[in-house]
């Protein structure tokens, strides 16, 4: 790239520029806040440093794709129906960023339509790994909560417990179990819907340093 | 109806289109939205005395006074943007995360001596 690029690349807050590999779909949640973005935006109306969407400061969402893989279940069968390492590179953070939000989204492959009964409800837990990817010994899960999984999207707030690990540059390593709940699960089928699981995914709603000096001036 | 005055560029400072176009610079591939945008310039004279549309500081007027006795010791004061708007951007970034950027500053609403 040329100079001028380089200057104007810098001046986006990008060392250089991007050459996606295998770009993935653009999450929703992002498109929403753009188009948004776009029809309120008025003439010399200096948009806020904020994230309206989730109702805090901010100048950069992300969405980061998770690339861990799934664990051996180890524990007698039966009652665990999902282990998977969550694995973030976000090595795109930039140093003088702040993490304001970090939102763990679950993906099933469908809604489930199915009455929630007893046996439906699924516990989850969720442990900072340590790099061979497994909980880390004696650590409290950073969540812990049962769930009925009926919508395809289960959002999972992490503000409180990244605050501090998130530093930029580093990477993200997350331990996911997914239990059934209640008596066991029916016999026919313990796990219940968490057969549906897809995929998951981070987002992470940073200041940038430049909206934090303009916040400063102001 | 009359036909209207041909549209002379005025020359006077005030903001001219200009469309920035990614791909034309070549970012198509990793900016996803939007495709390019207006962001505008700021161009023309400030000349004595300065009208009061022109949004000129004071010390533009003394200038342009100064600039009508001495031409060429003192140039004109220049046509810049006083009033700006931000966009935000959607893109890919090195690590093929989807990124949403709110970027301050980015398009010319107003200019002004």
């Amino acid at each position: 790239p040329g100079p001028q690029e380089r200057i104007l690349l810098r001046s986006l807050g990008l060392s250089a520029k991007p050459s996606p590999s295998s770009p993935g779909p653009v999450p929703p949640v992002l498109w929403r806040i753009f188009h948004k973005r776009r029809t309120l935006a008025r003439p010399g109306e200096p948009q806020s440093c904020r994230v309206e969407e989730f109702h805090v400061p901010g100048d950069i969402v992300r969405v980061f794709a998770d690339r861990g893989r799934f664990l051996p279940e180890g524990q007698p069968p039966g009652r665990l129906c999902l282990r998977k390492l969550l694995f973030f590179n976000l090595s795109a953070l930039e140093e003088g960023e702040r993490l304001t939000m970090a939102q763990l989204e679950l993906r099933f492959h469908h809604n489930s339509y199915q009455p929630a009964s007893p046996g439906q409800v699924l516990e989850l837990r969720l442990y900072r790994a340590s790099p061979g990817g497994l909980p880390r010994p004696g650590r409290s899960p950073l969540v812990e909560r049962s769930f009925v999984q009926l919508r395809k999207s289960l959002p999972l707030d992490l503000s409180a417990a990244l605050k501090d690990g998130a530093a930029p540059g580093s990477n993200l390593a997350l331990v996911l179990e997914i239990s059934a709940g209640g008596d066991g699960g029916t016999p026919r089928s313990p796990c219940g819907s968490s057969d549906a699981f897809a995929a998951t995914s981070l987002l992470l709603v940073t200041l940038g340093p430049r909206c934090r000096a303009a916040r400063g001036r102001r | 109806s009359p036909p209207s005055p041909p549209l002379t560029p005025s020359p006077l400072c005030k903001p001219r289109r200009l469309y920035i176009s990614f791909s034309d610079v070549g970012w198509e591939n990793w900016i996803i939205a939007p495709q390019g945008y207006l962001a505008n310039y700021c161009g023309g004279d400030c000349p004595f005395p300065l009208a009061a549309e022109l949004n000129s500081t004071n010390h533009a007027v003394l200038q342009t006074m100064v600039h009508s006795l001495d031409p060429q010791g003192t140039p004109q004061p220049c046509c810049v943007p006083v009033r700006l708007s931000p966009i935000s951007i959607l893109y890919y970034d090195n690590s093929d995360n989807v990124v949403l950027r709110h970027y301050e500053d980015m398009v010319v609403d107003e200019c002004g001596c």
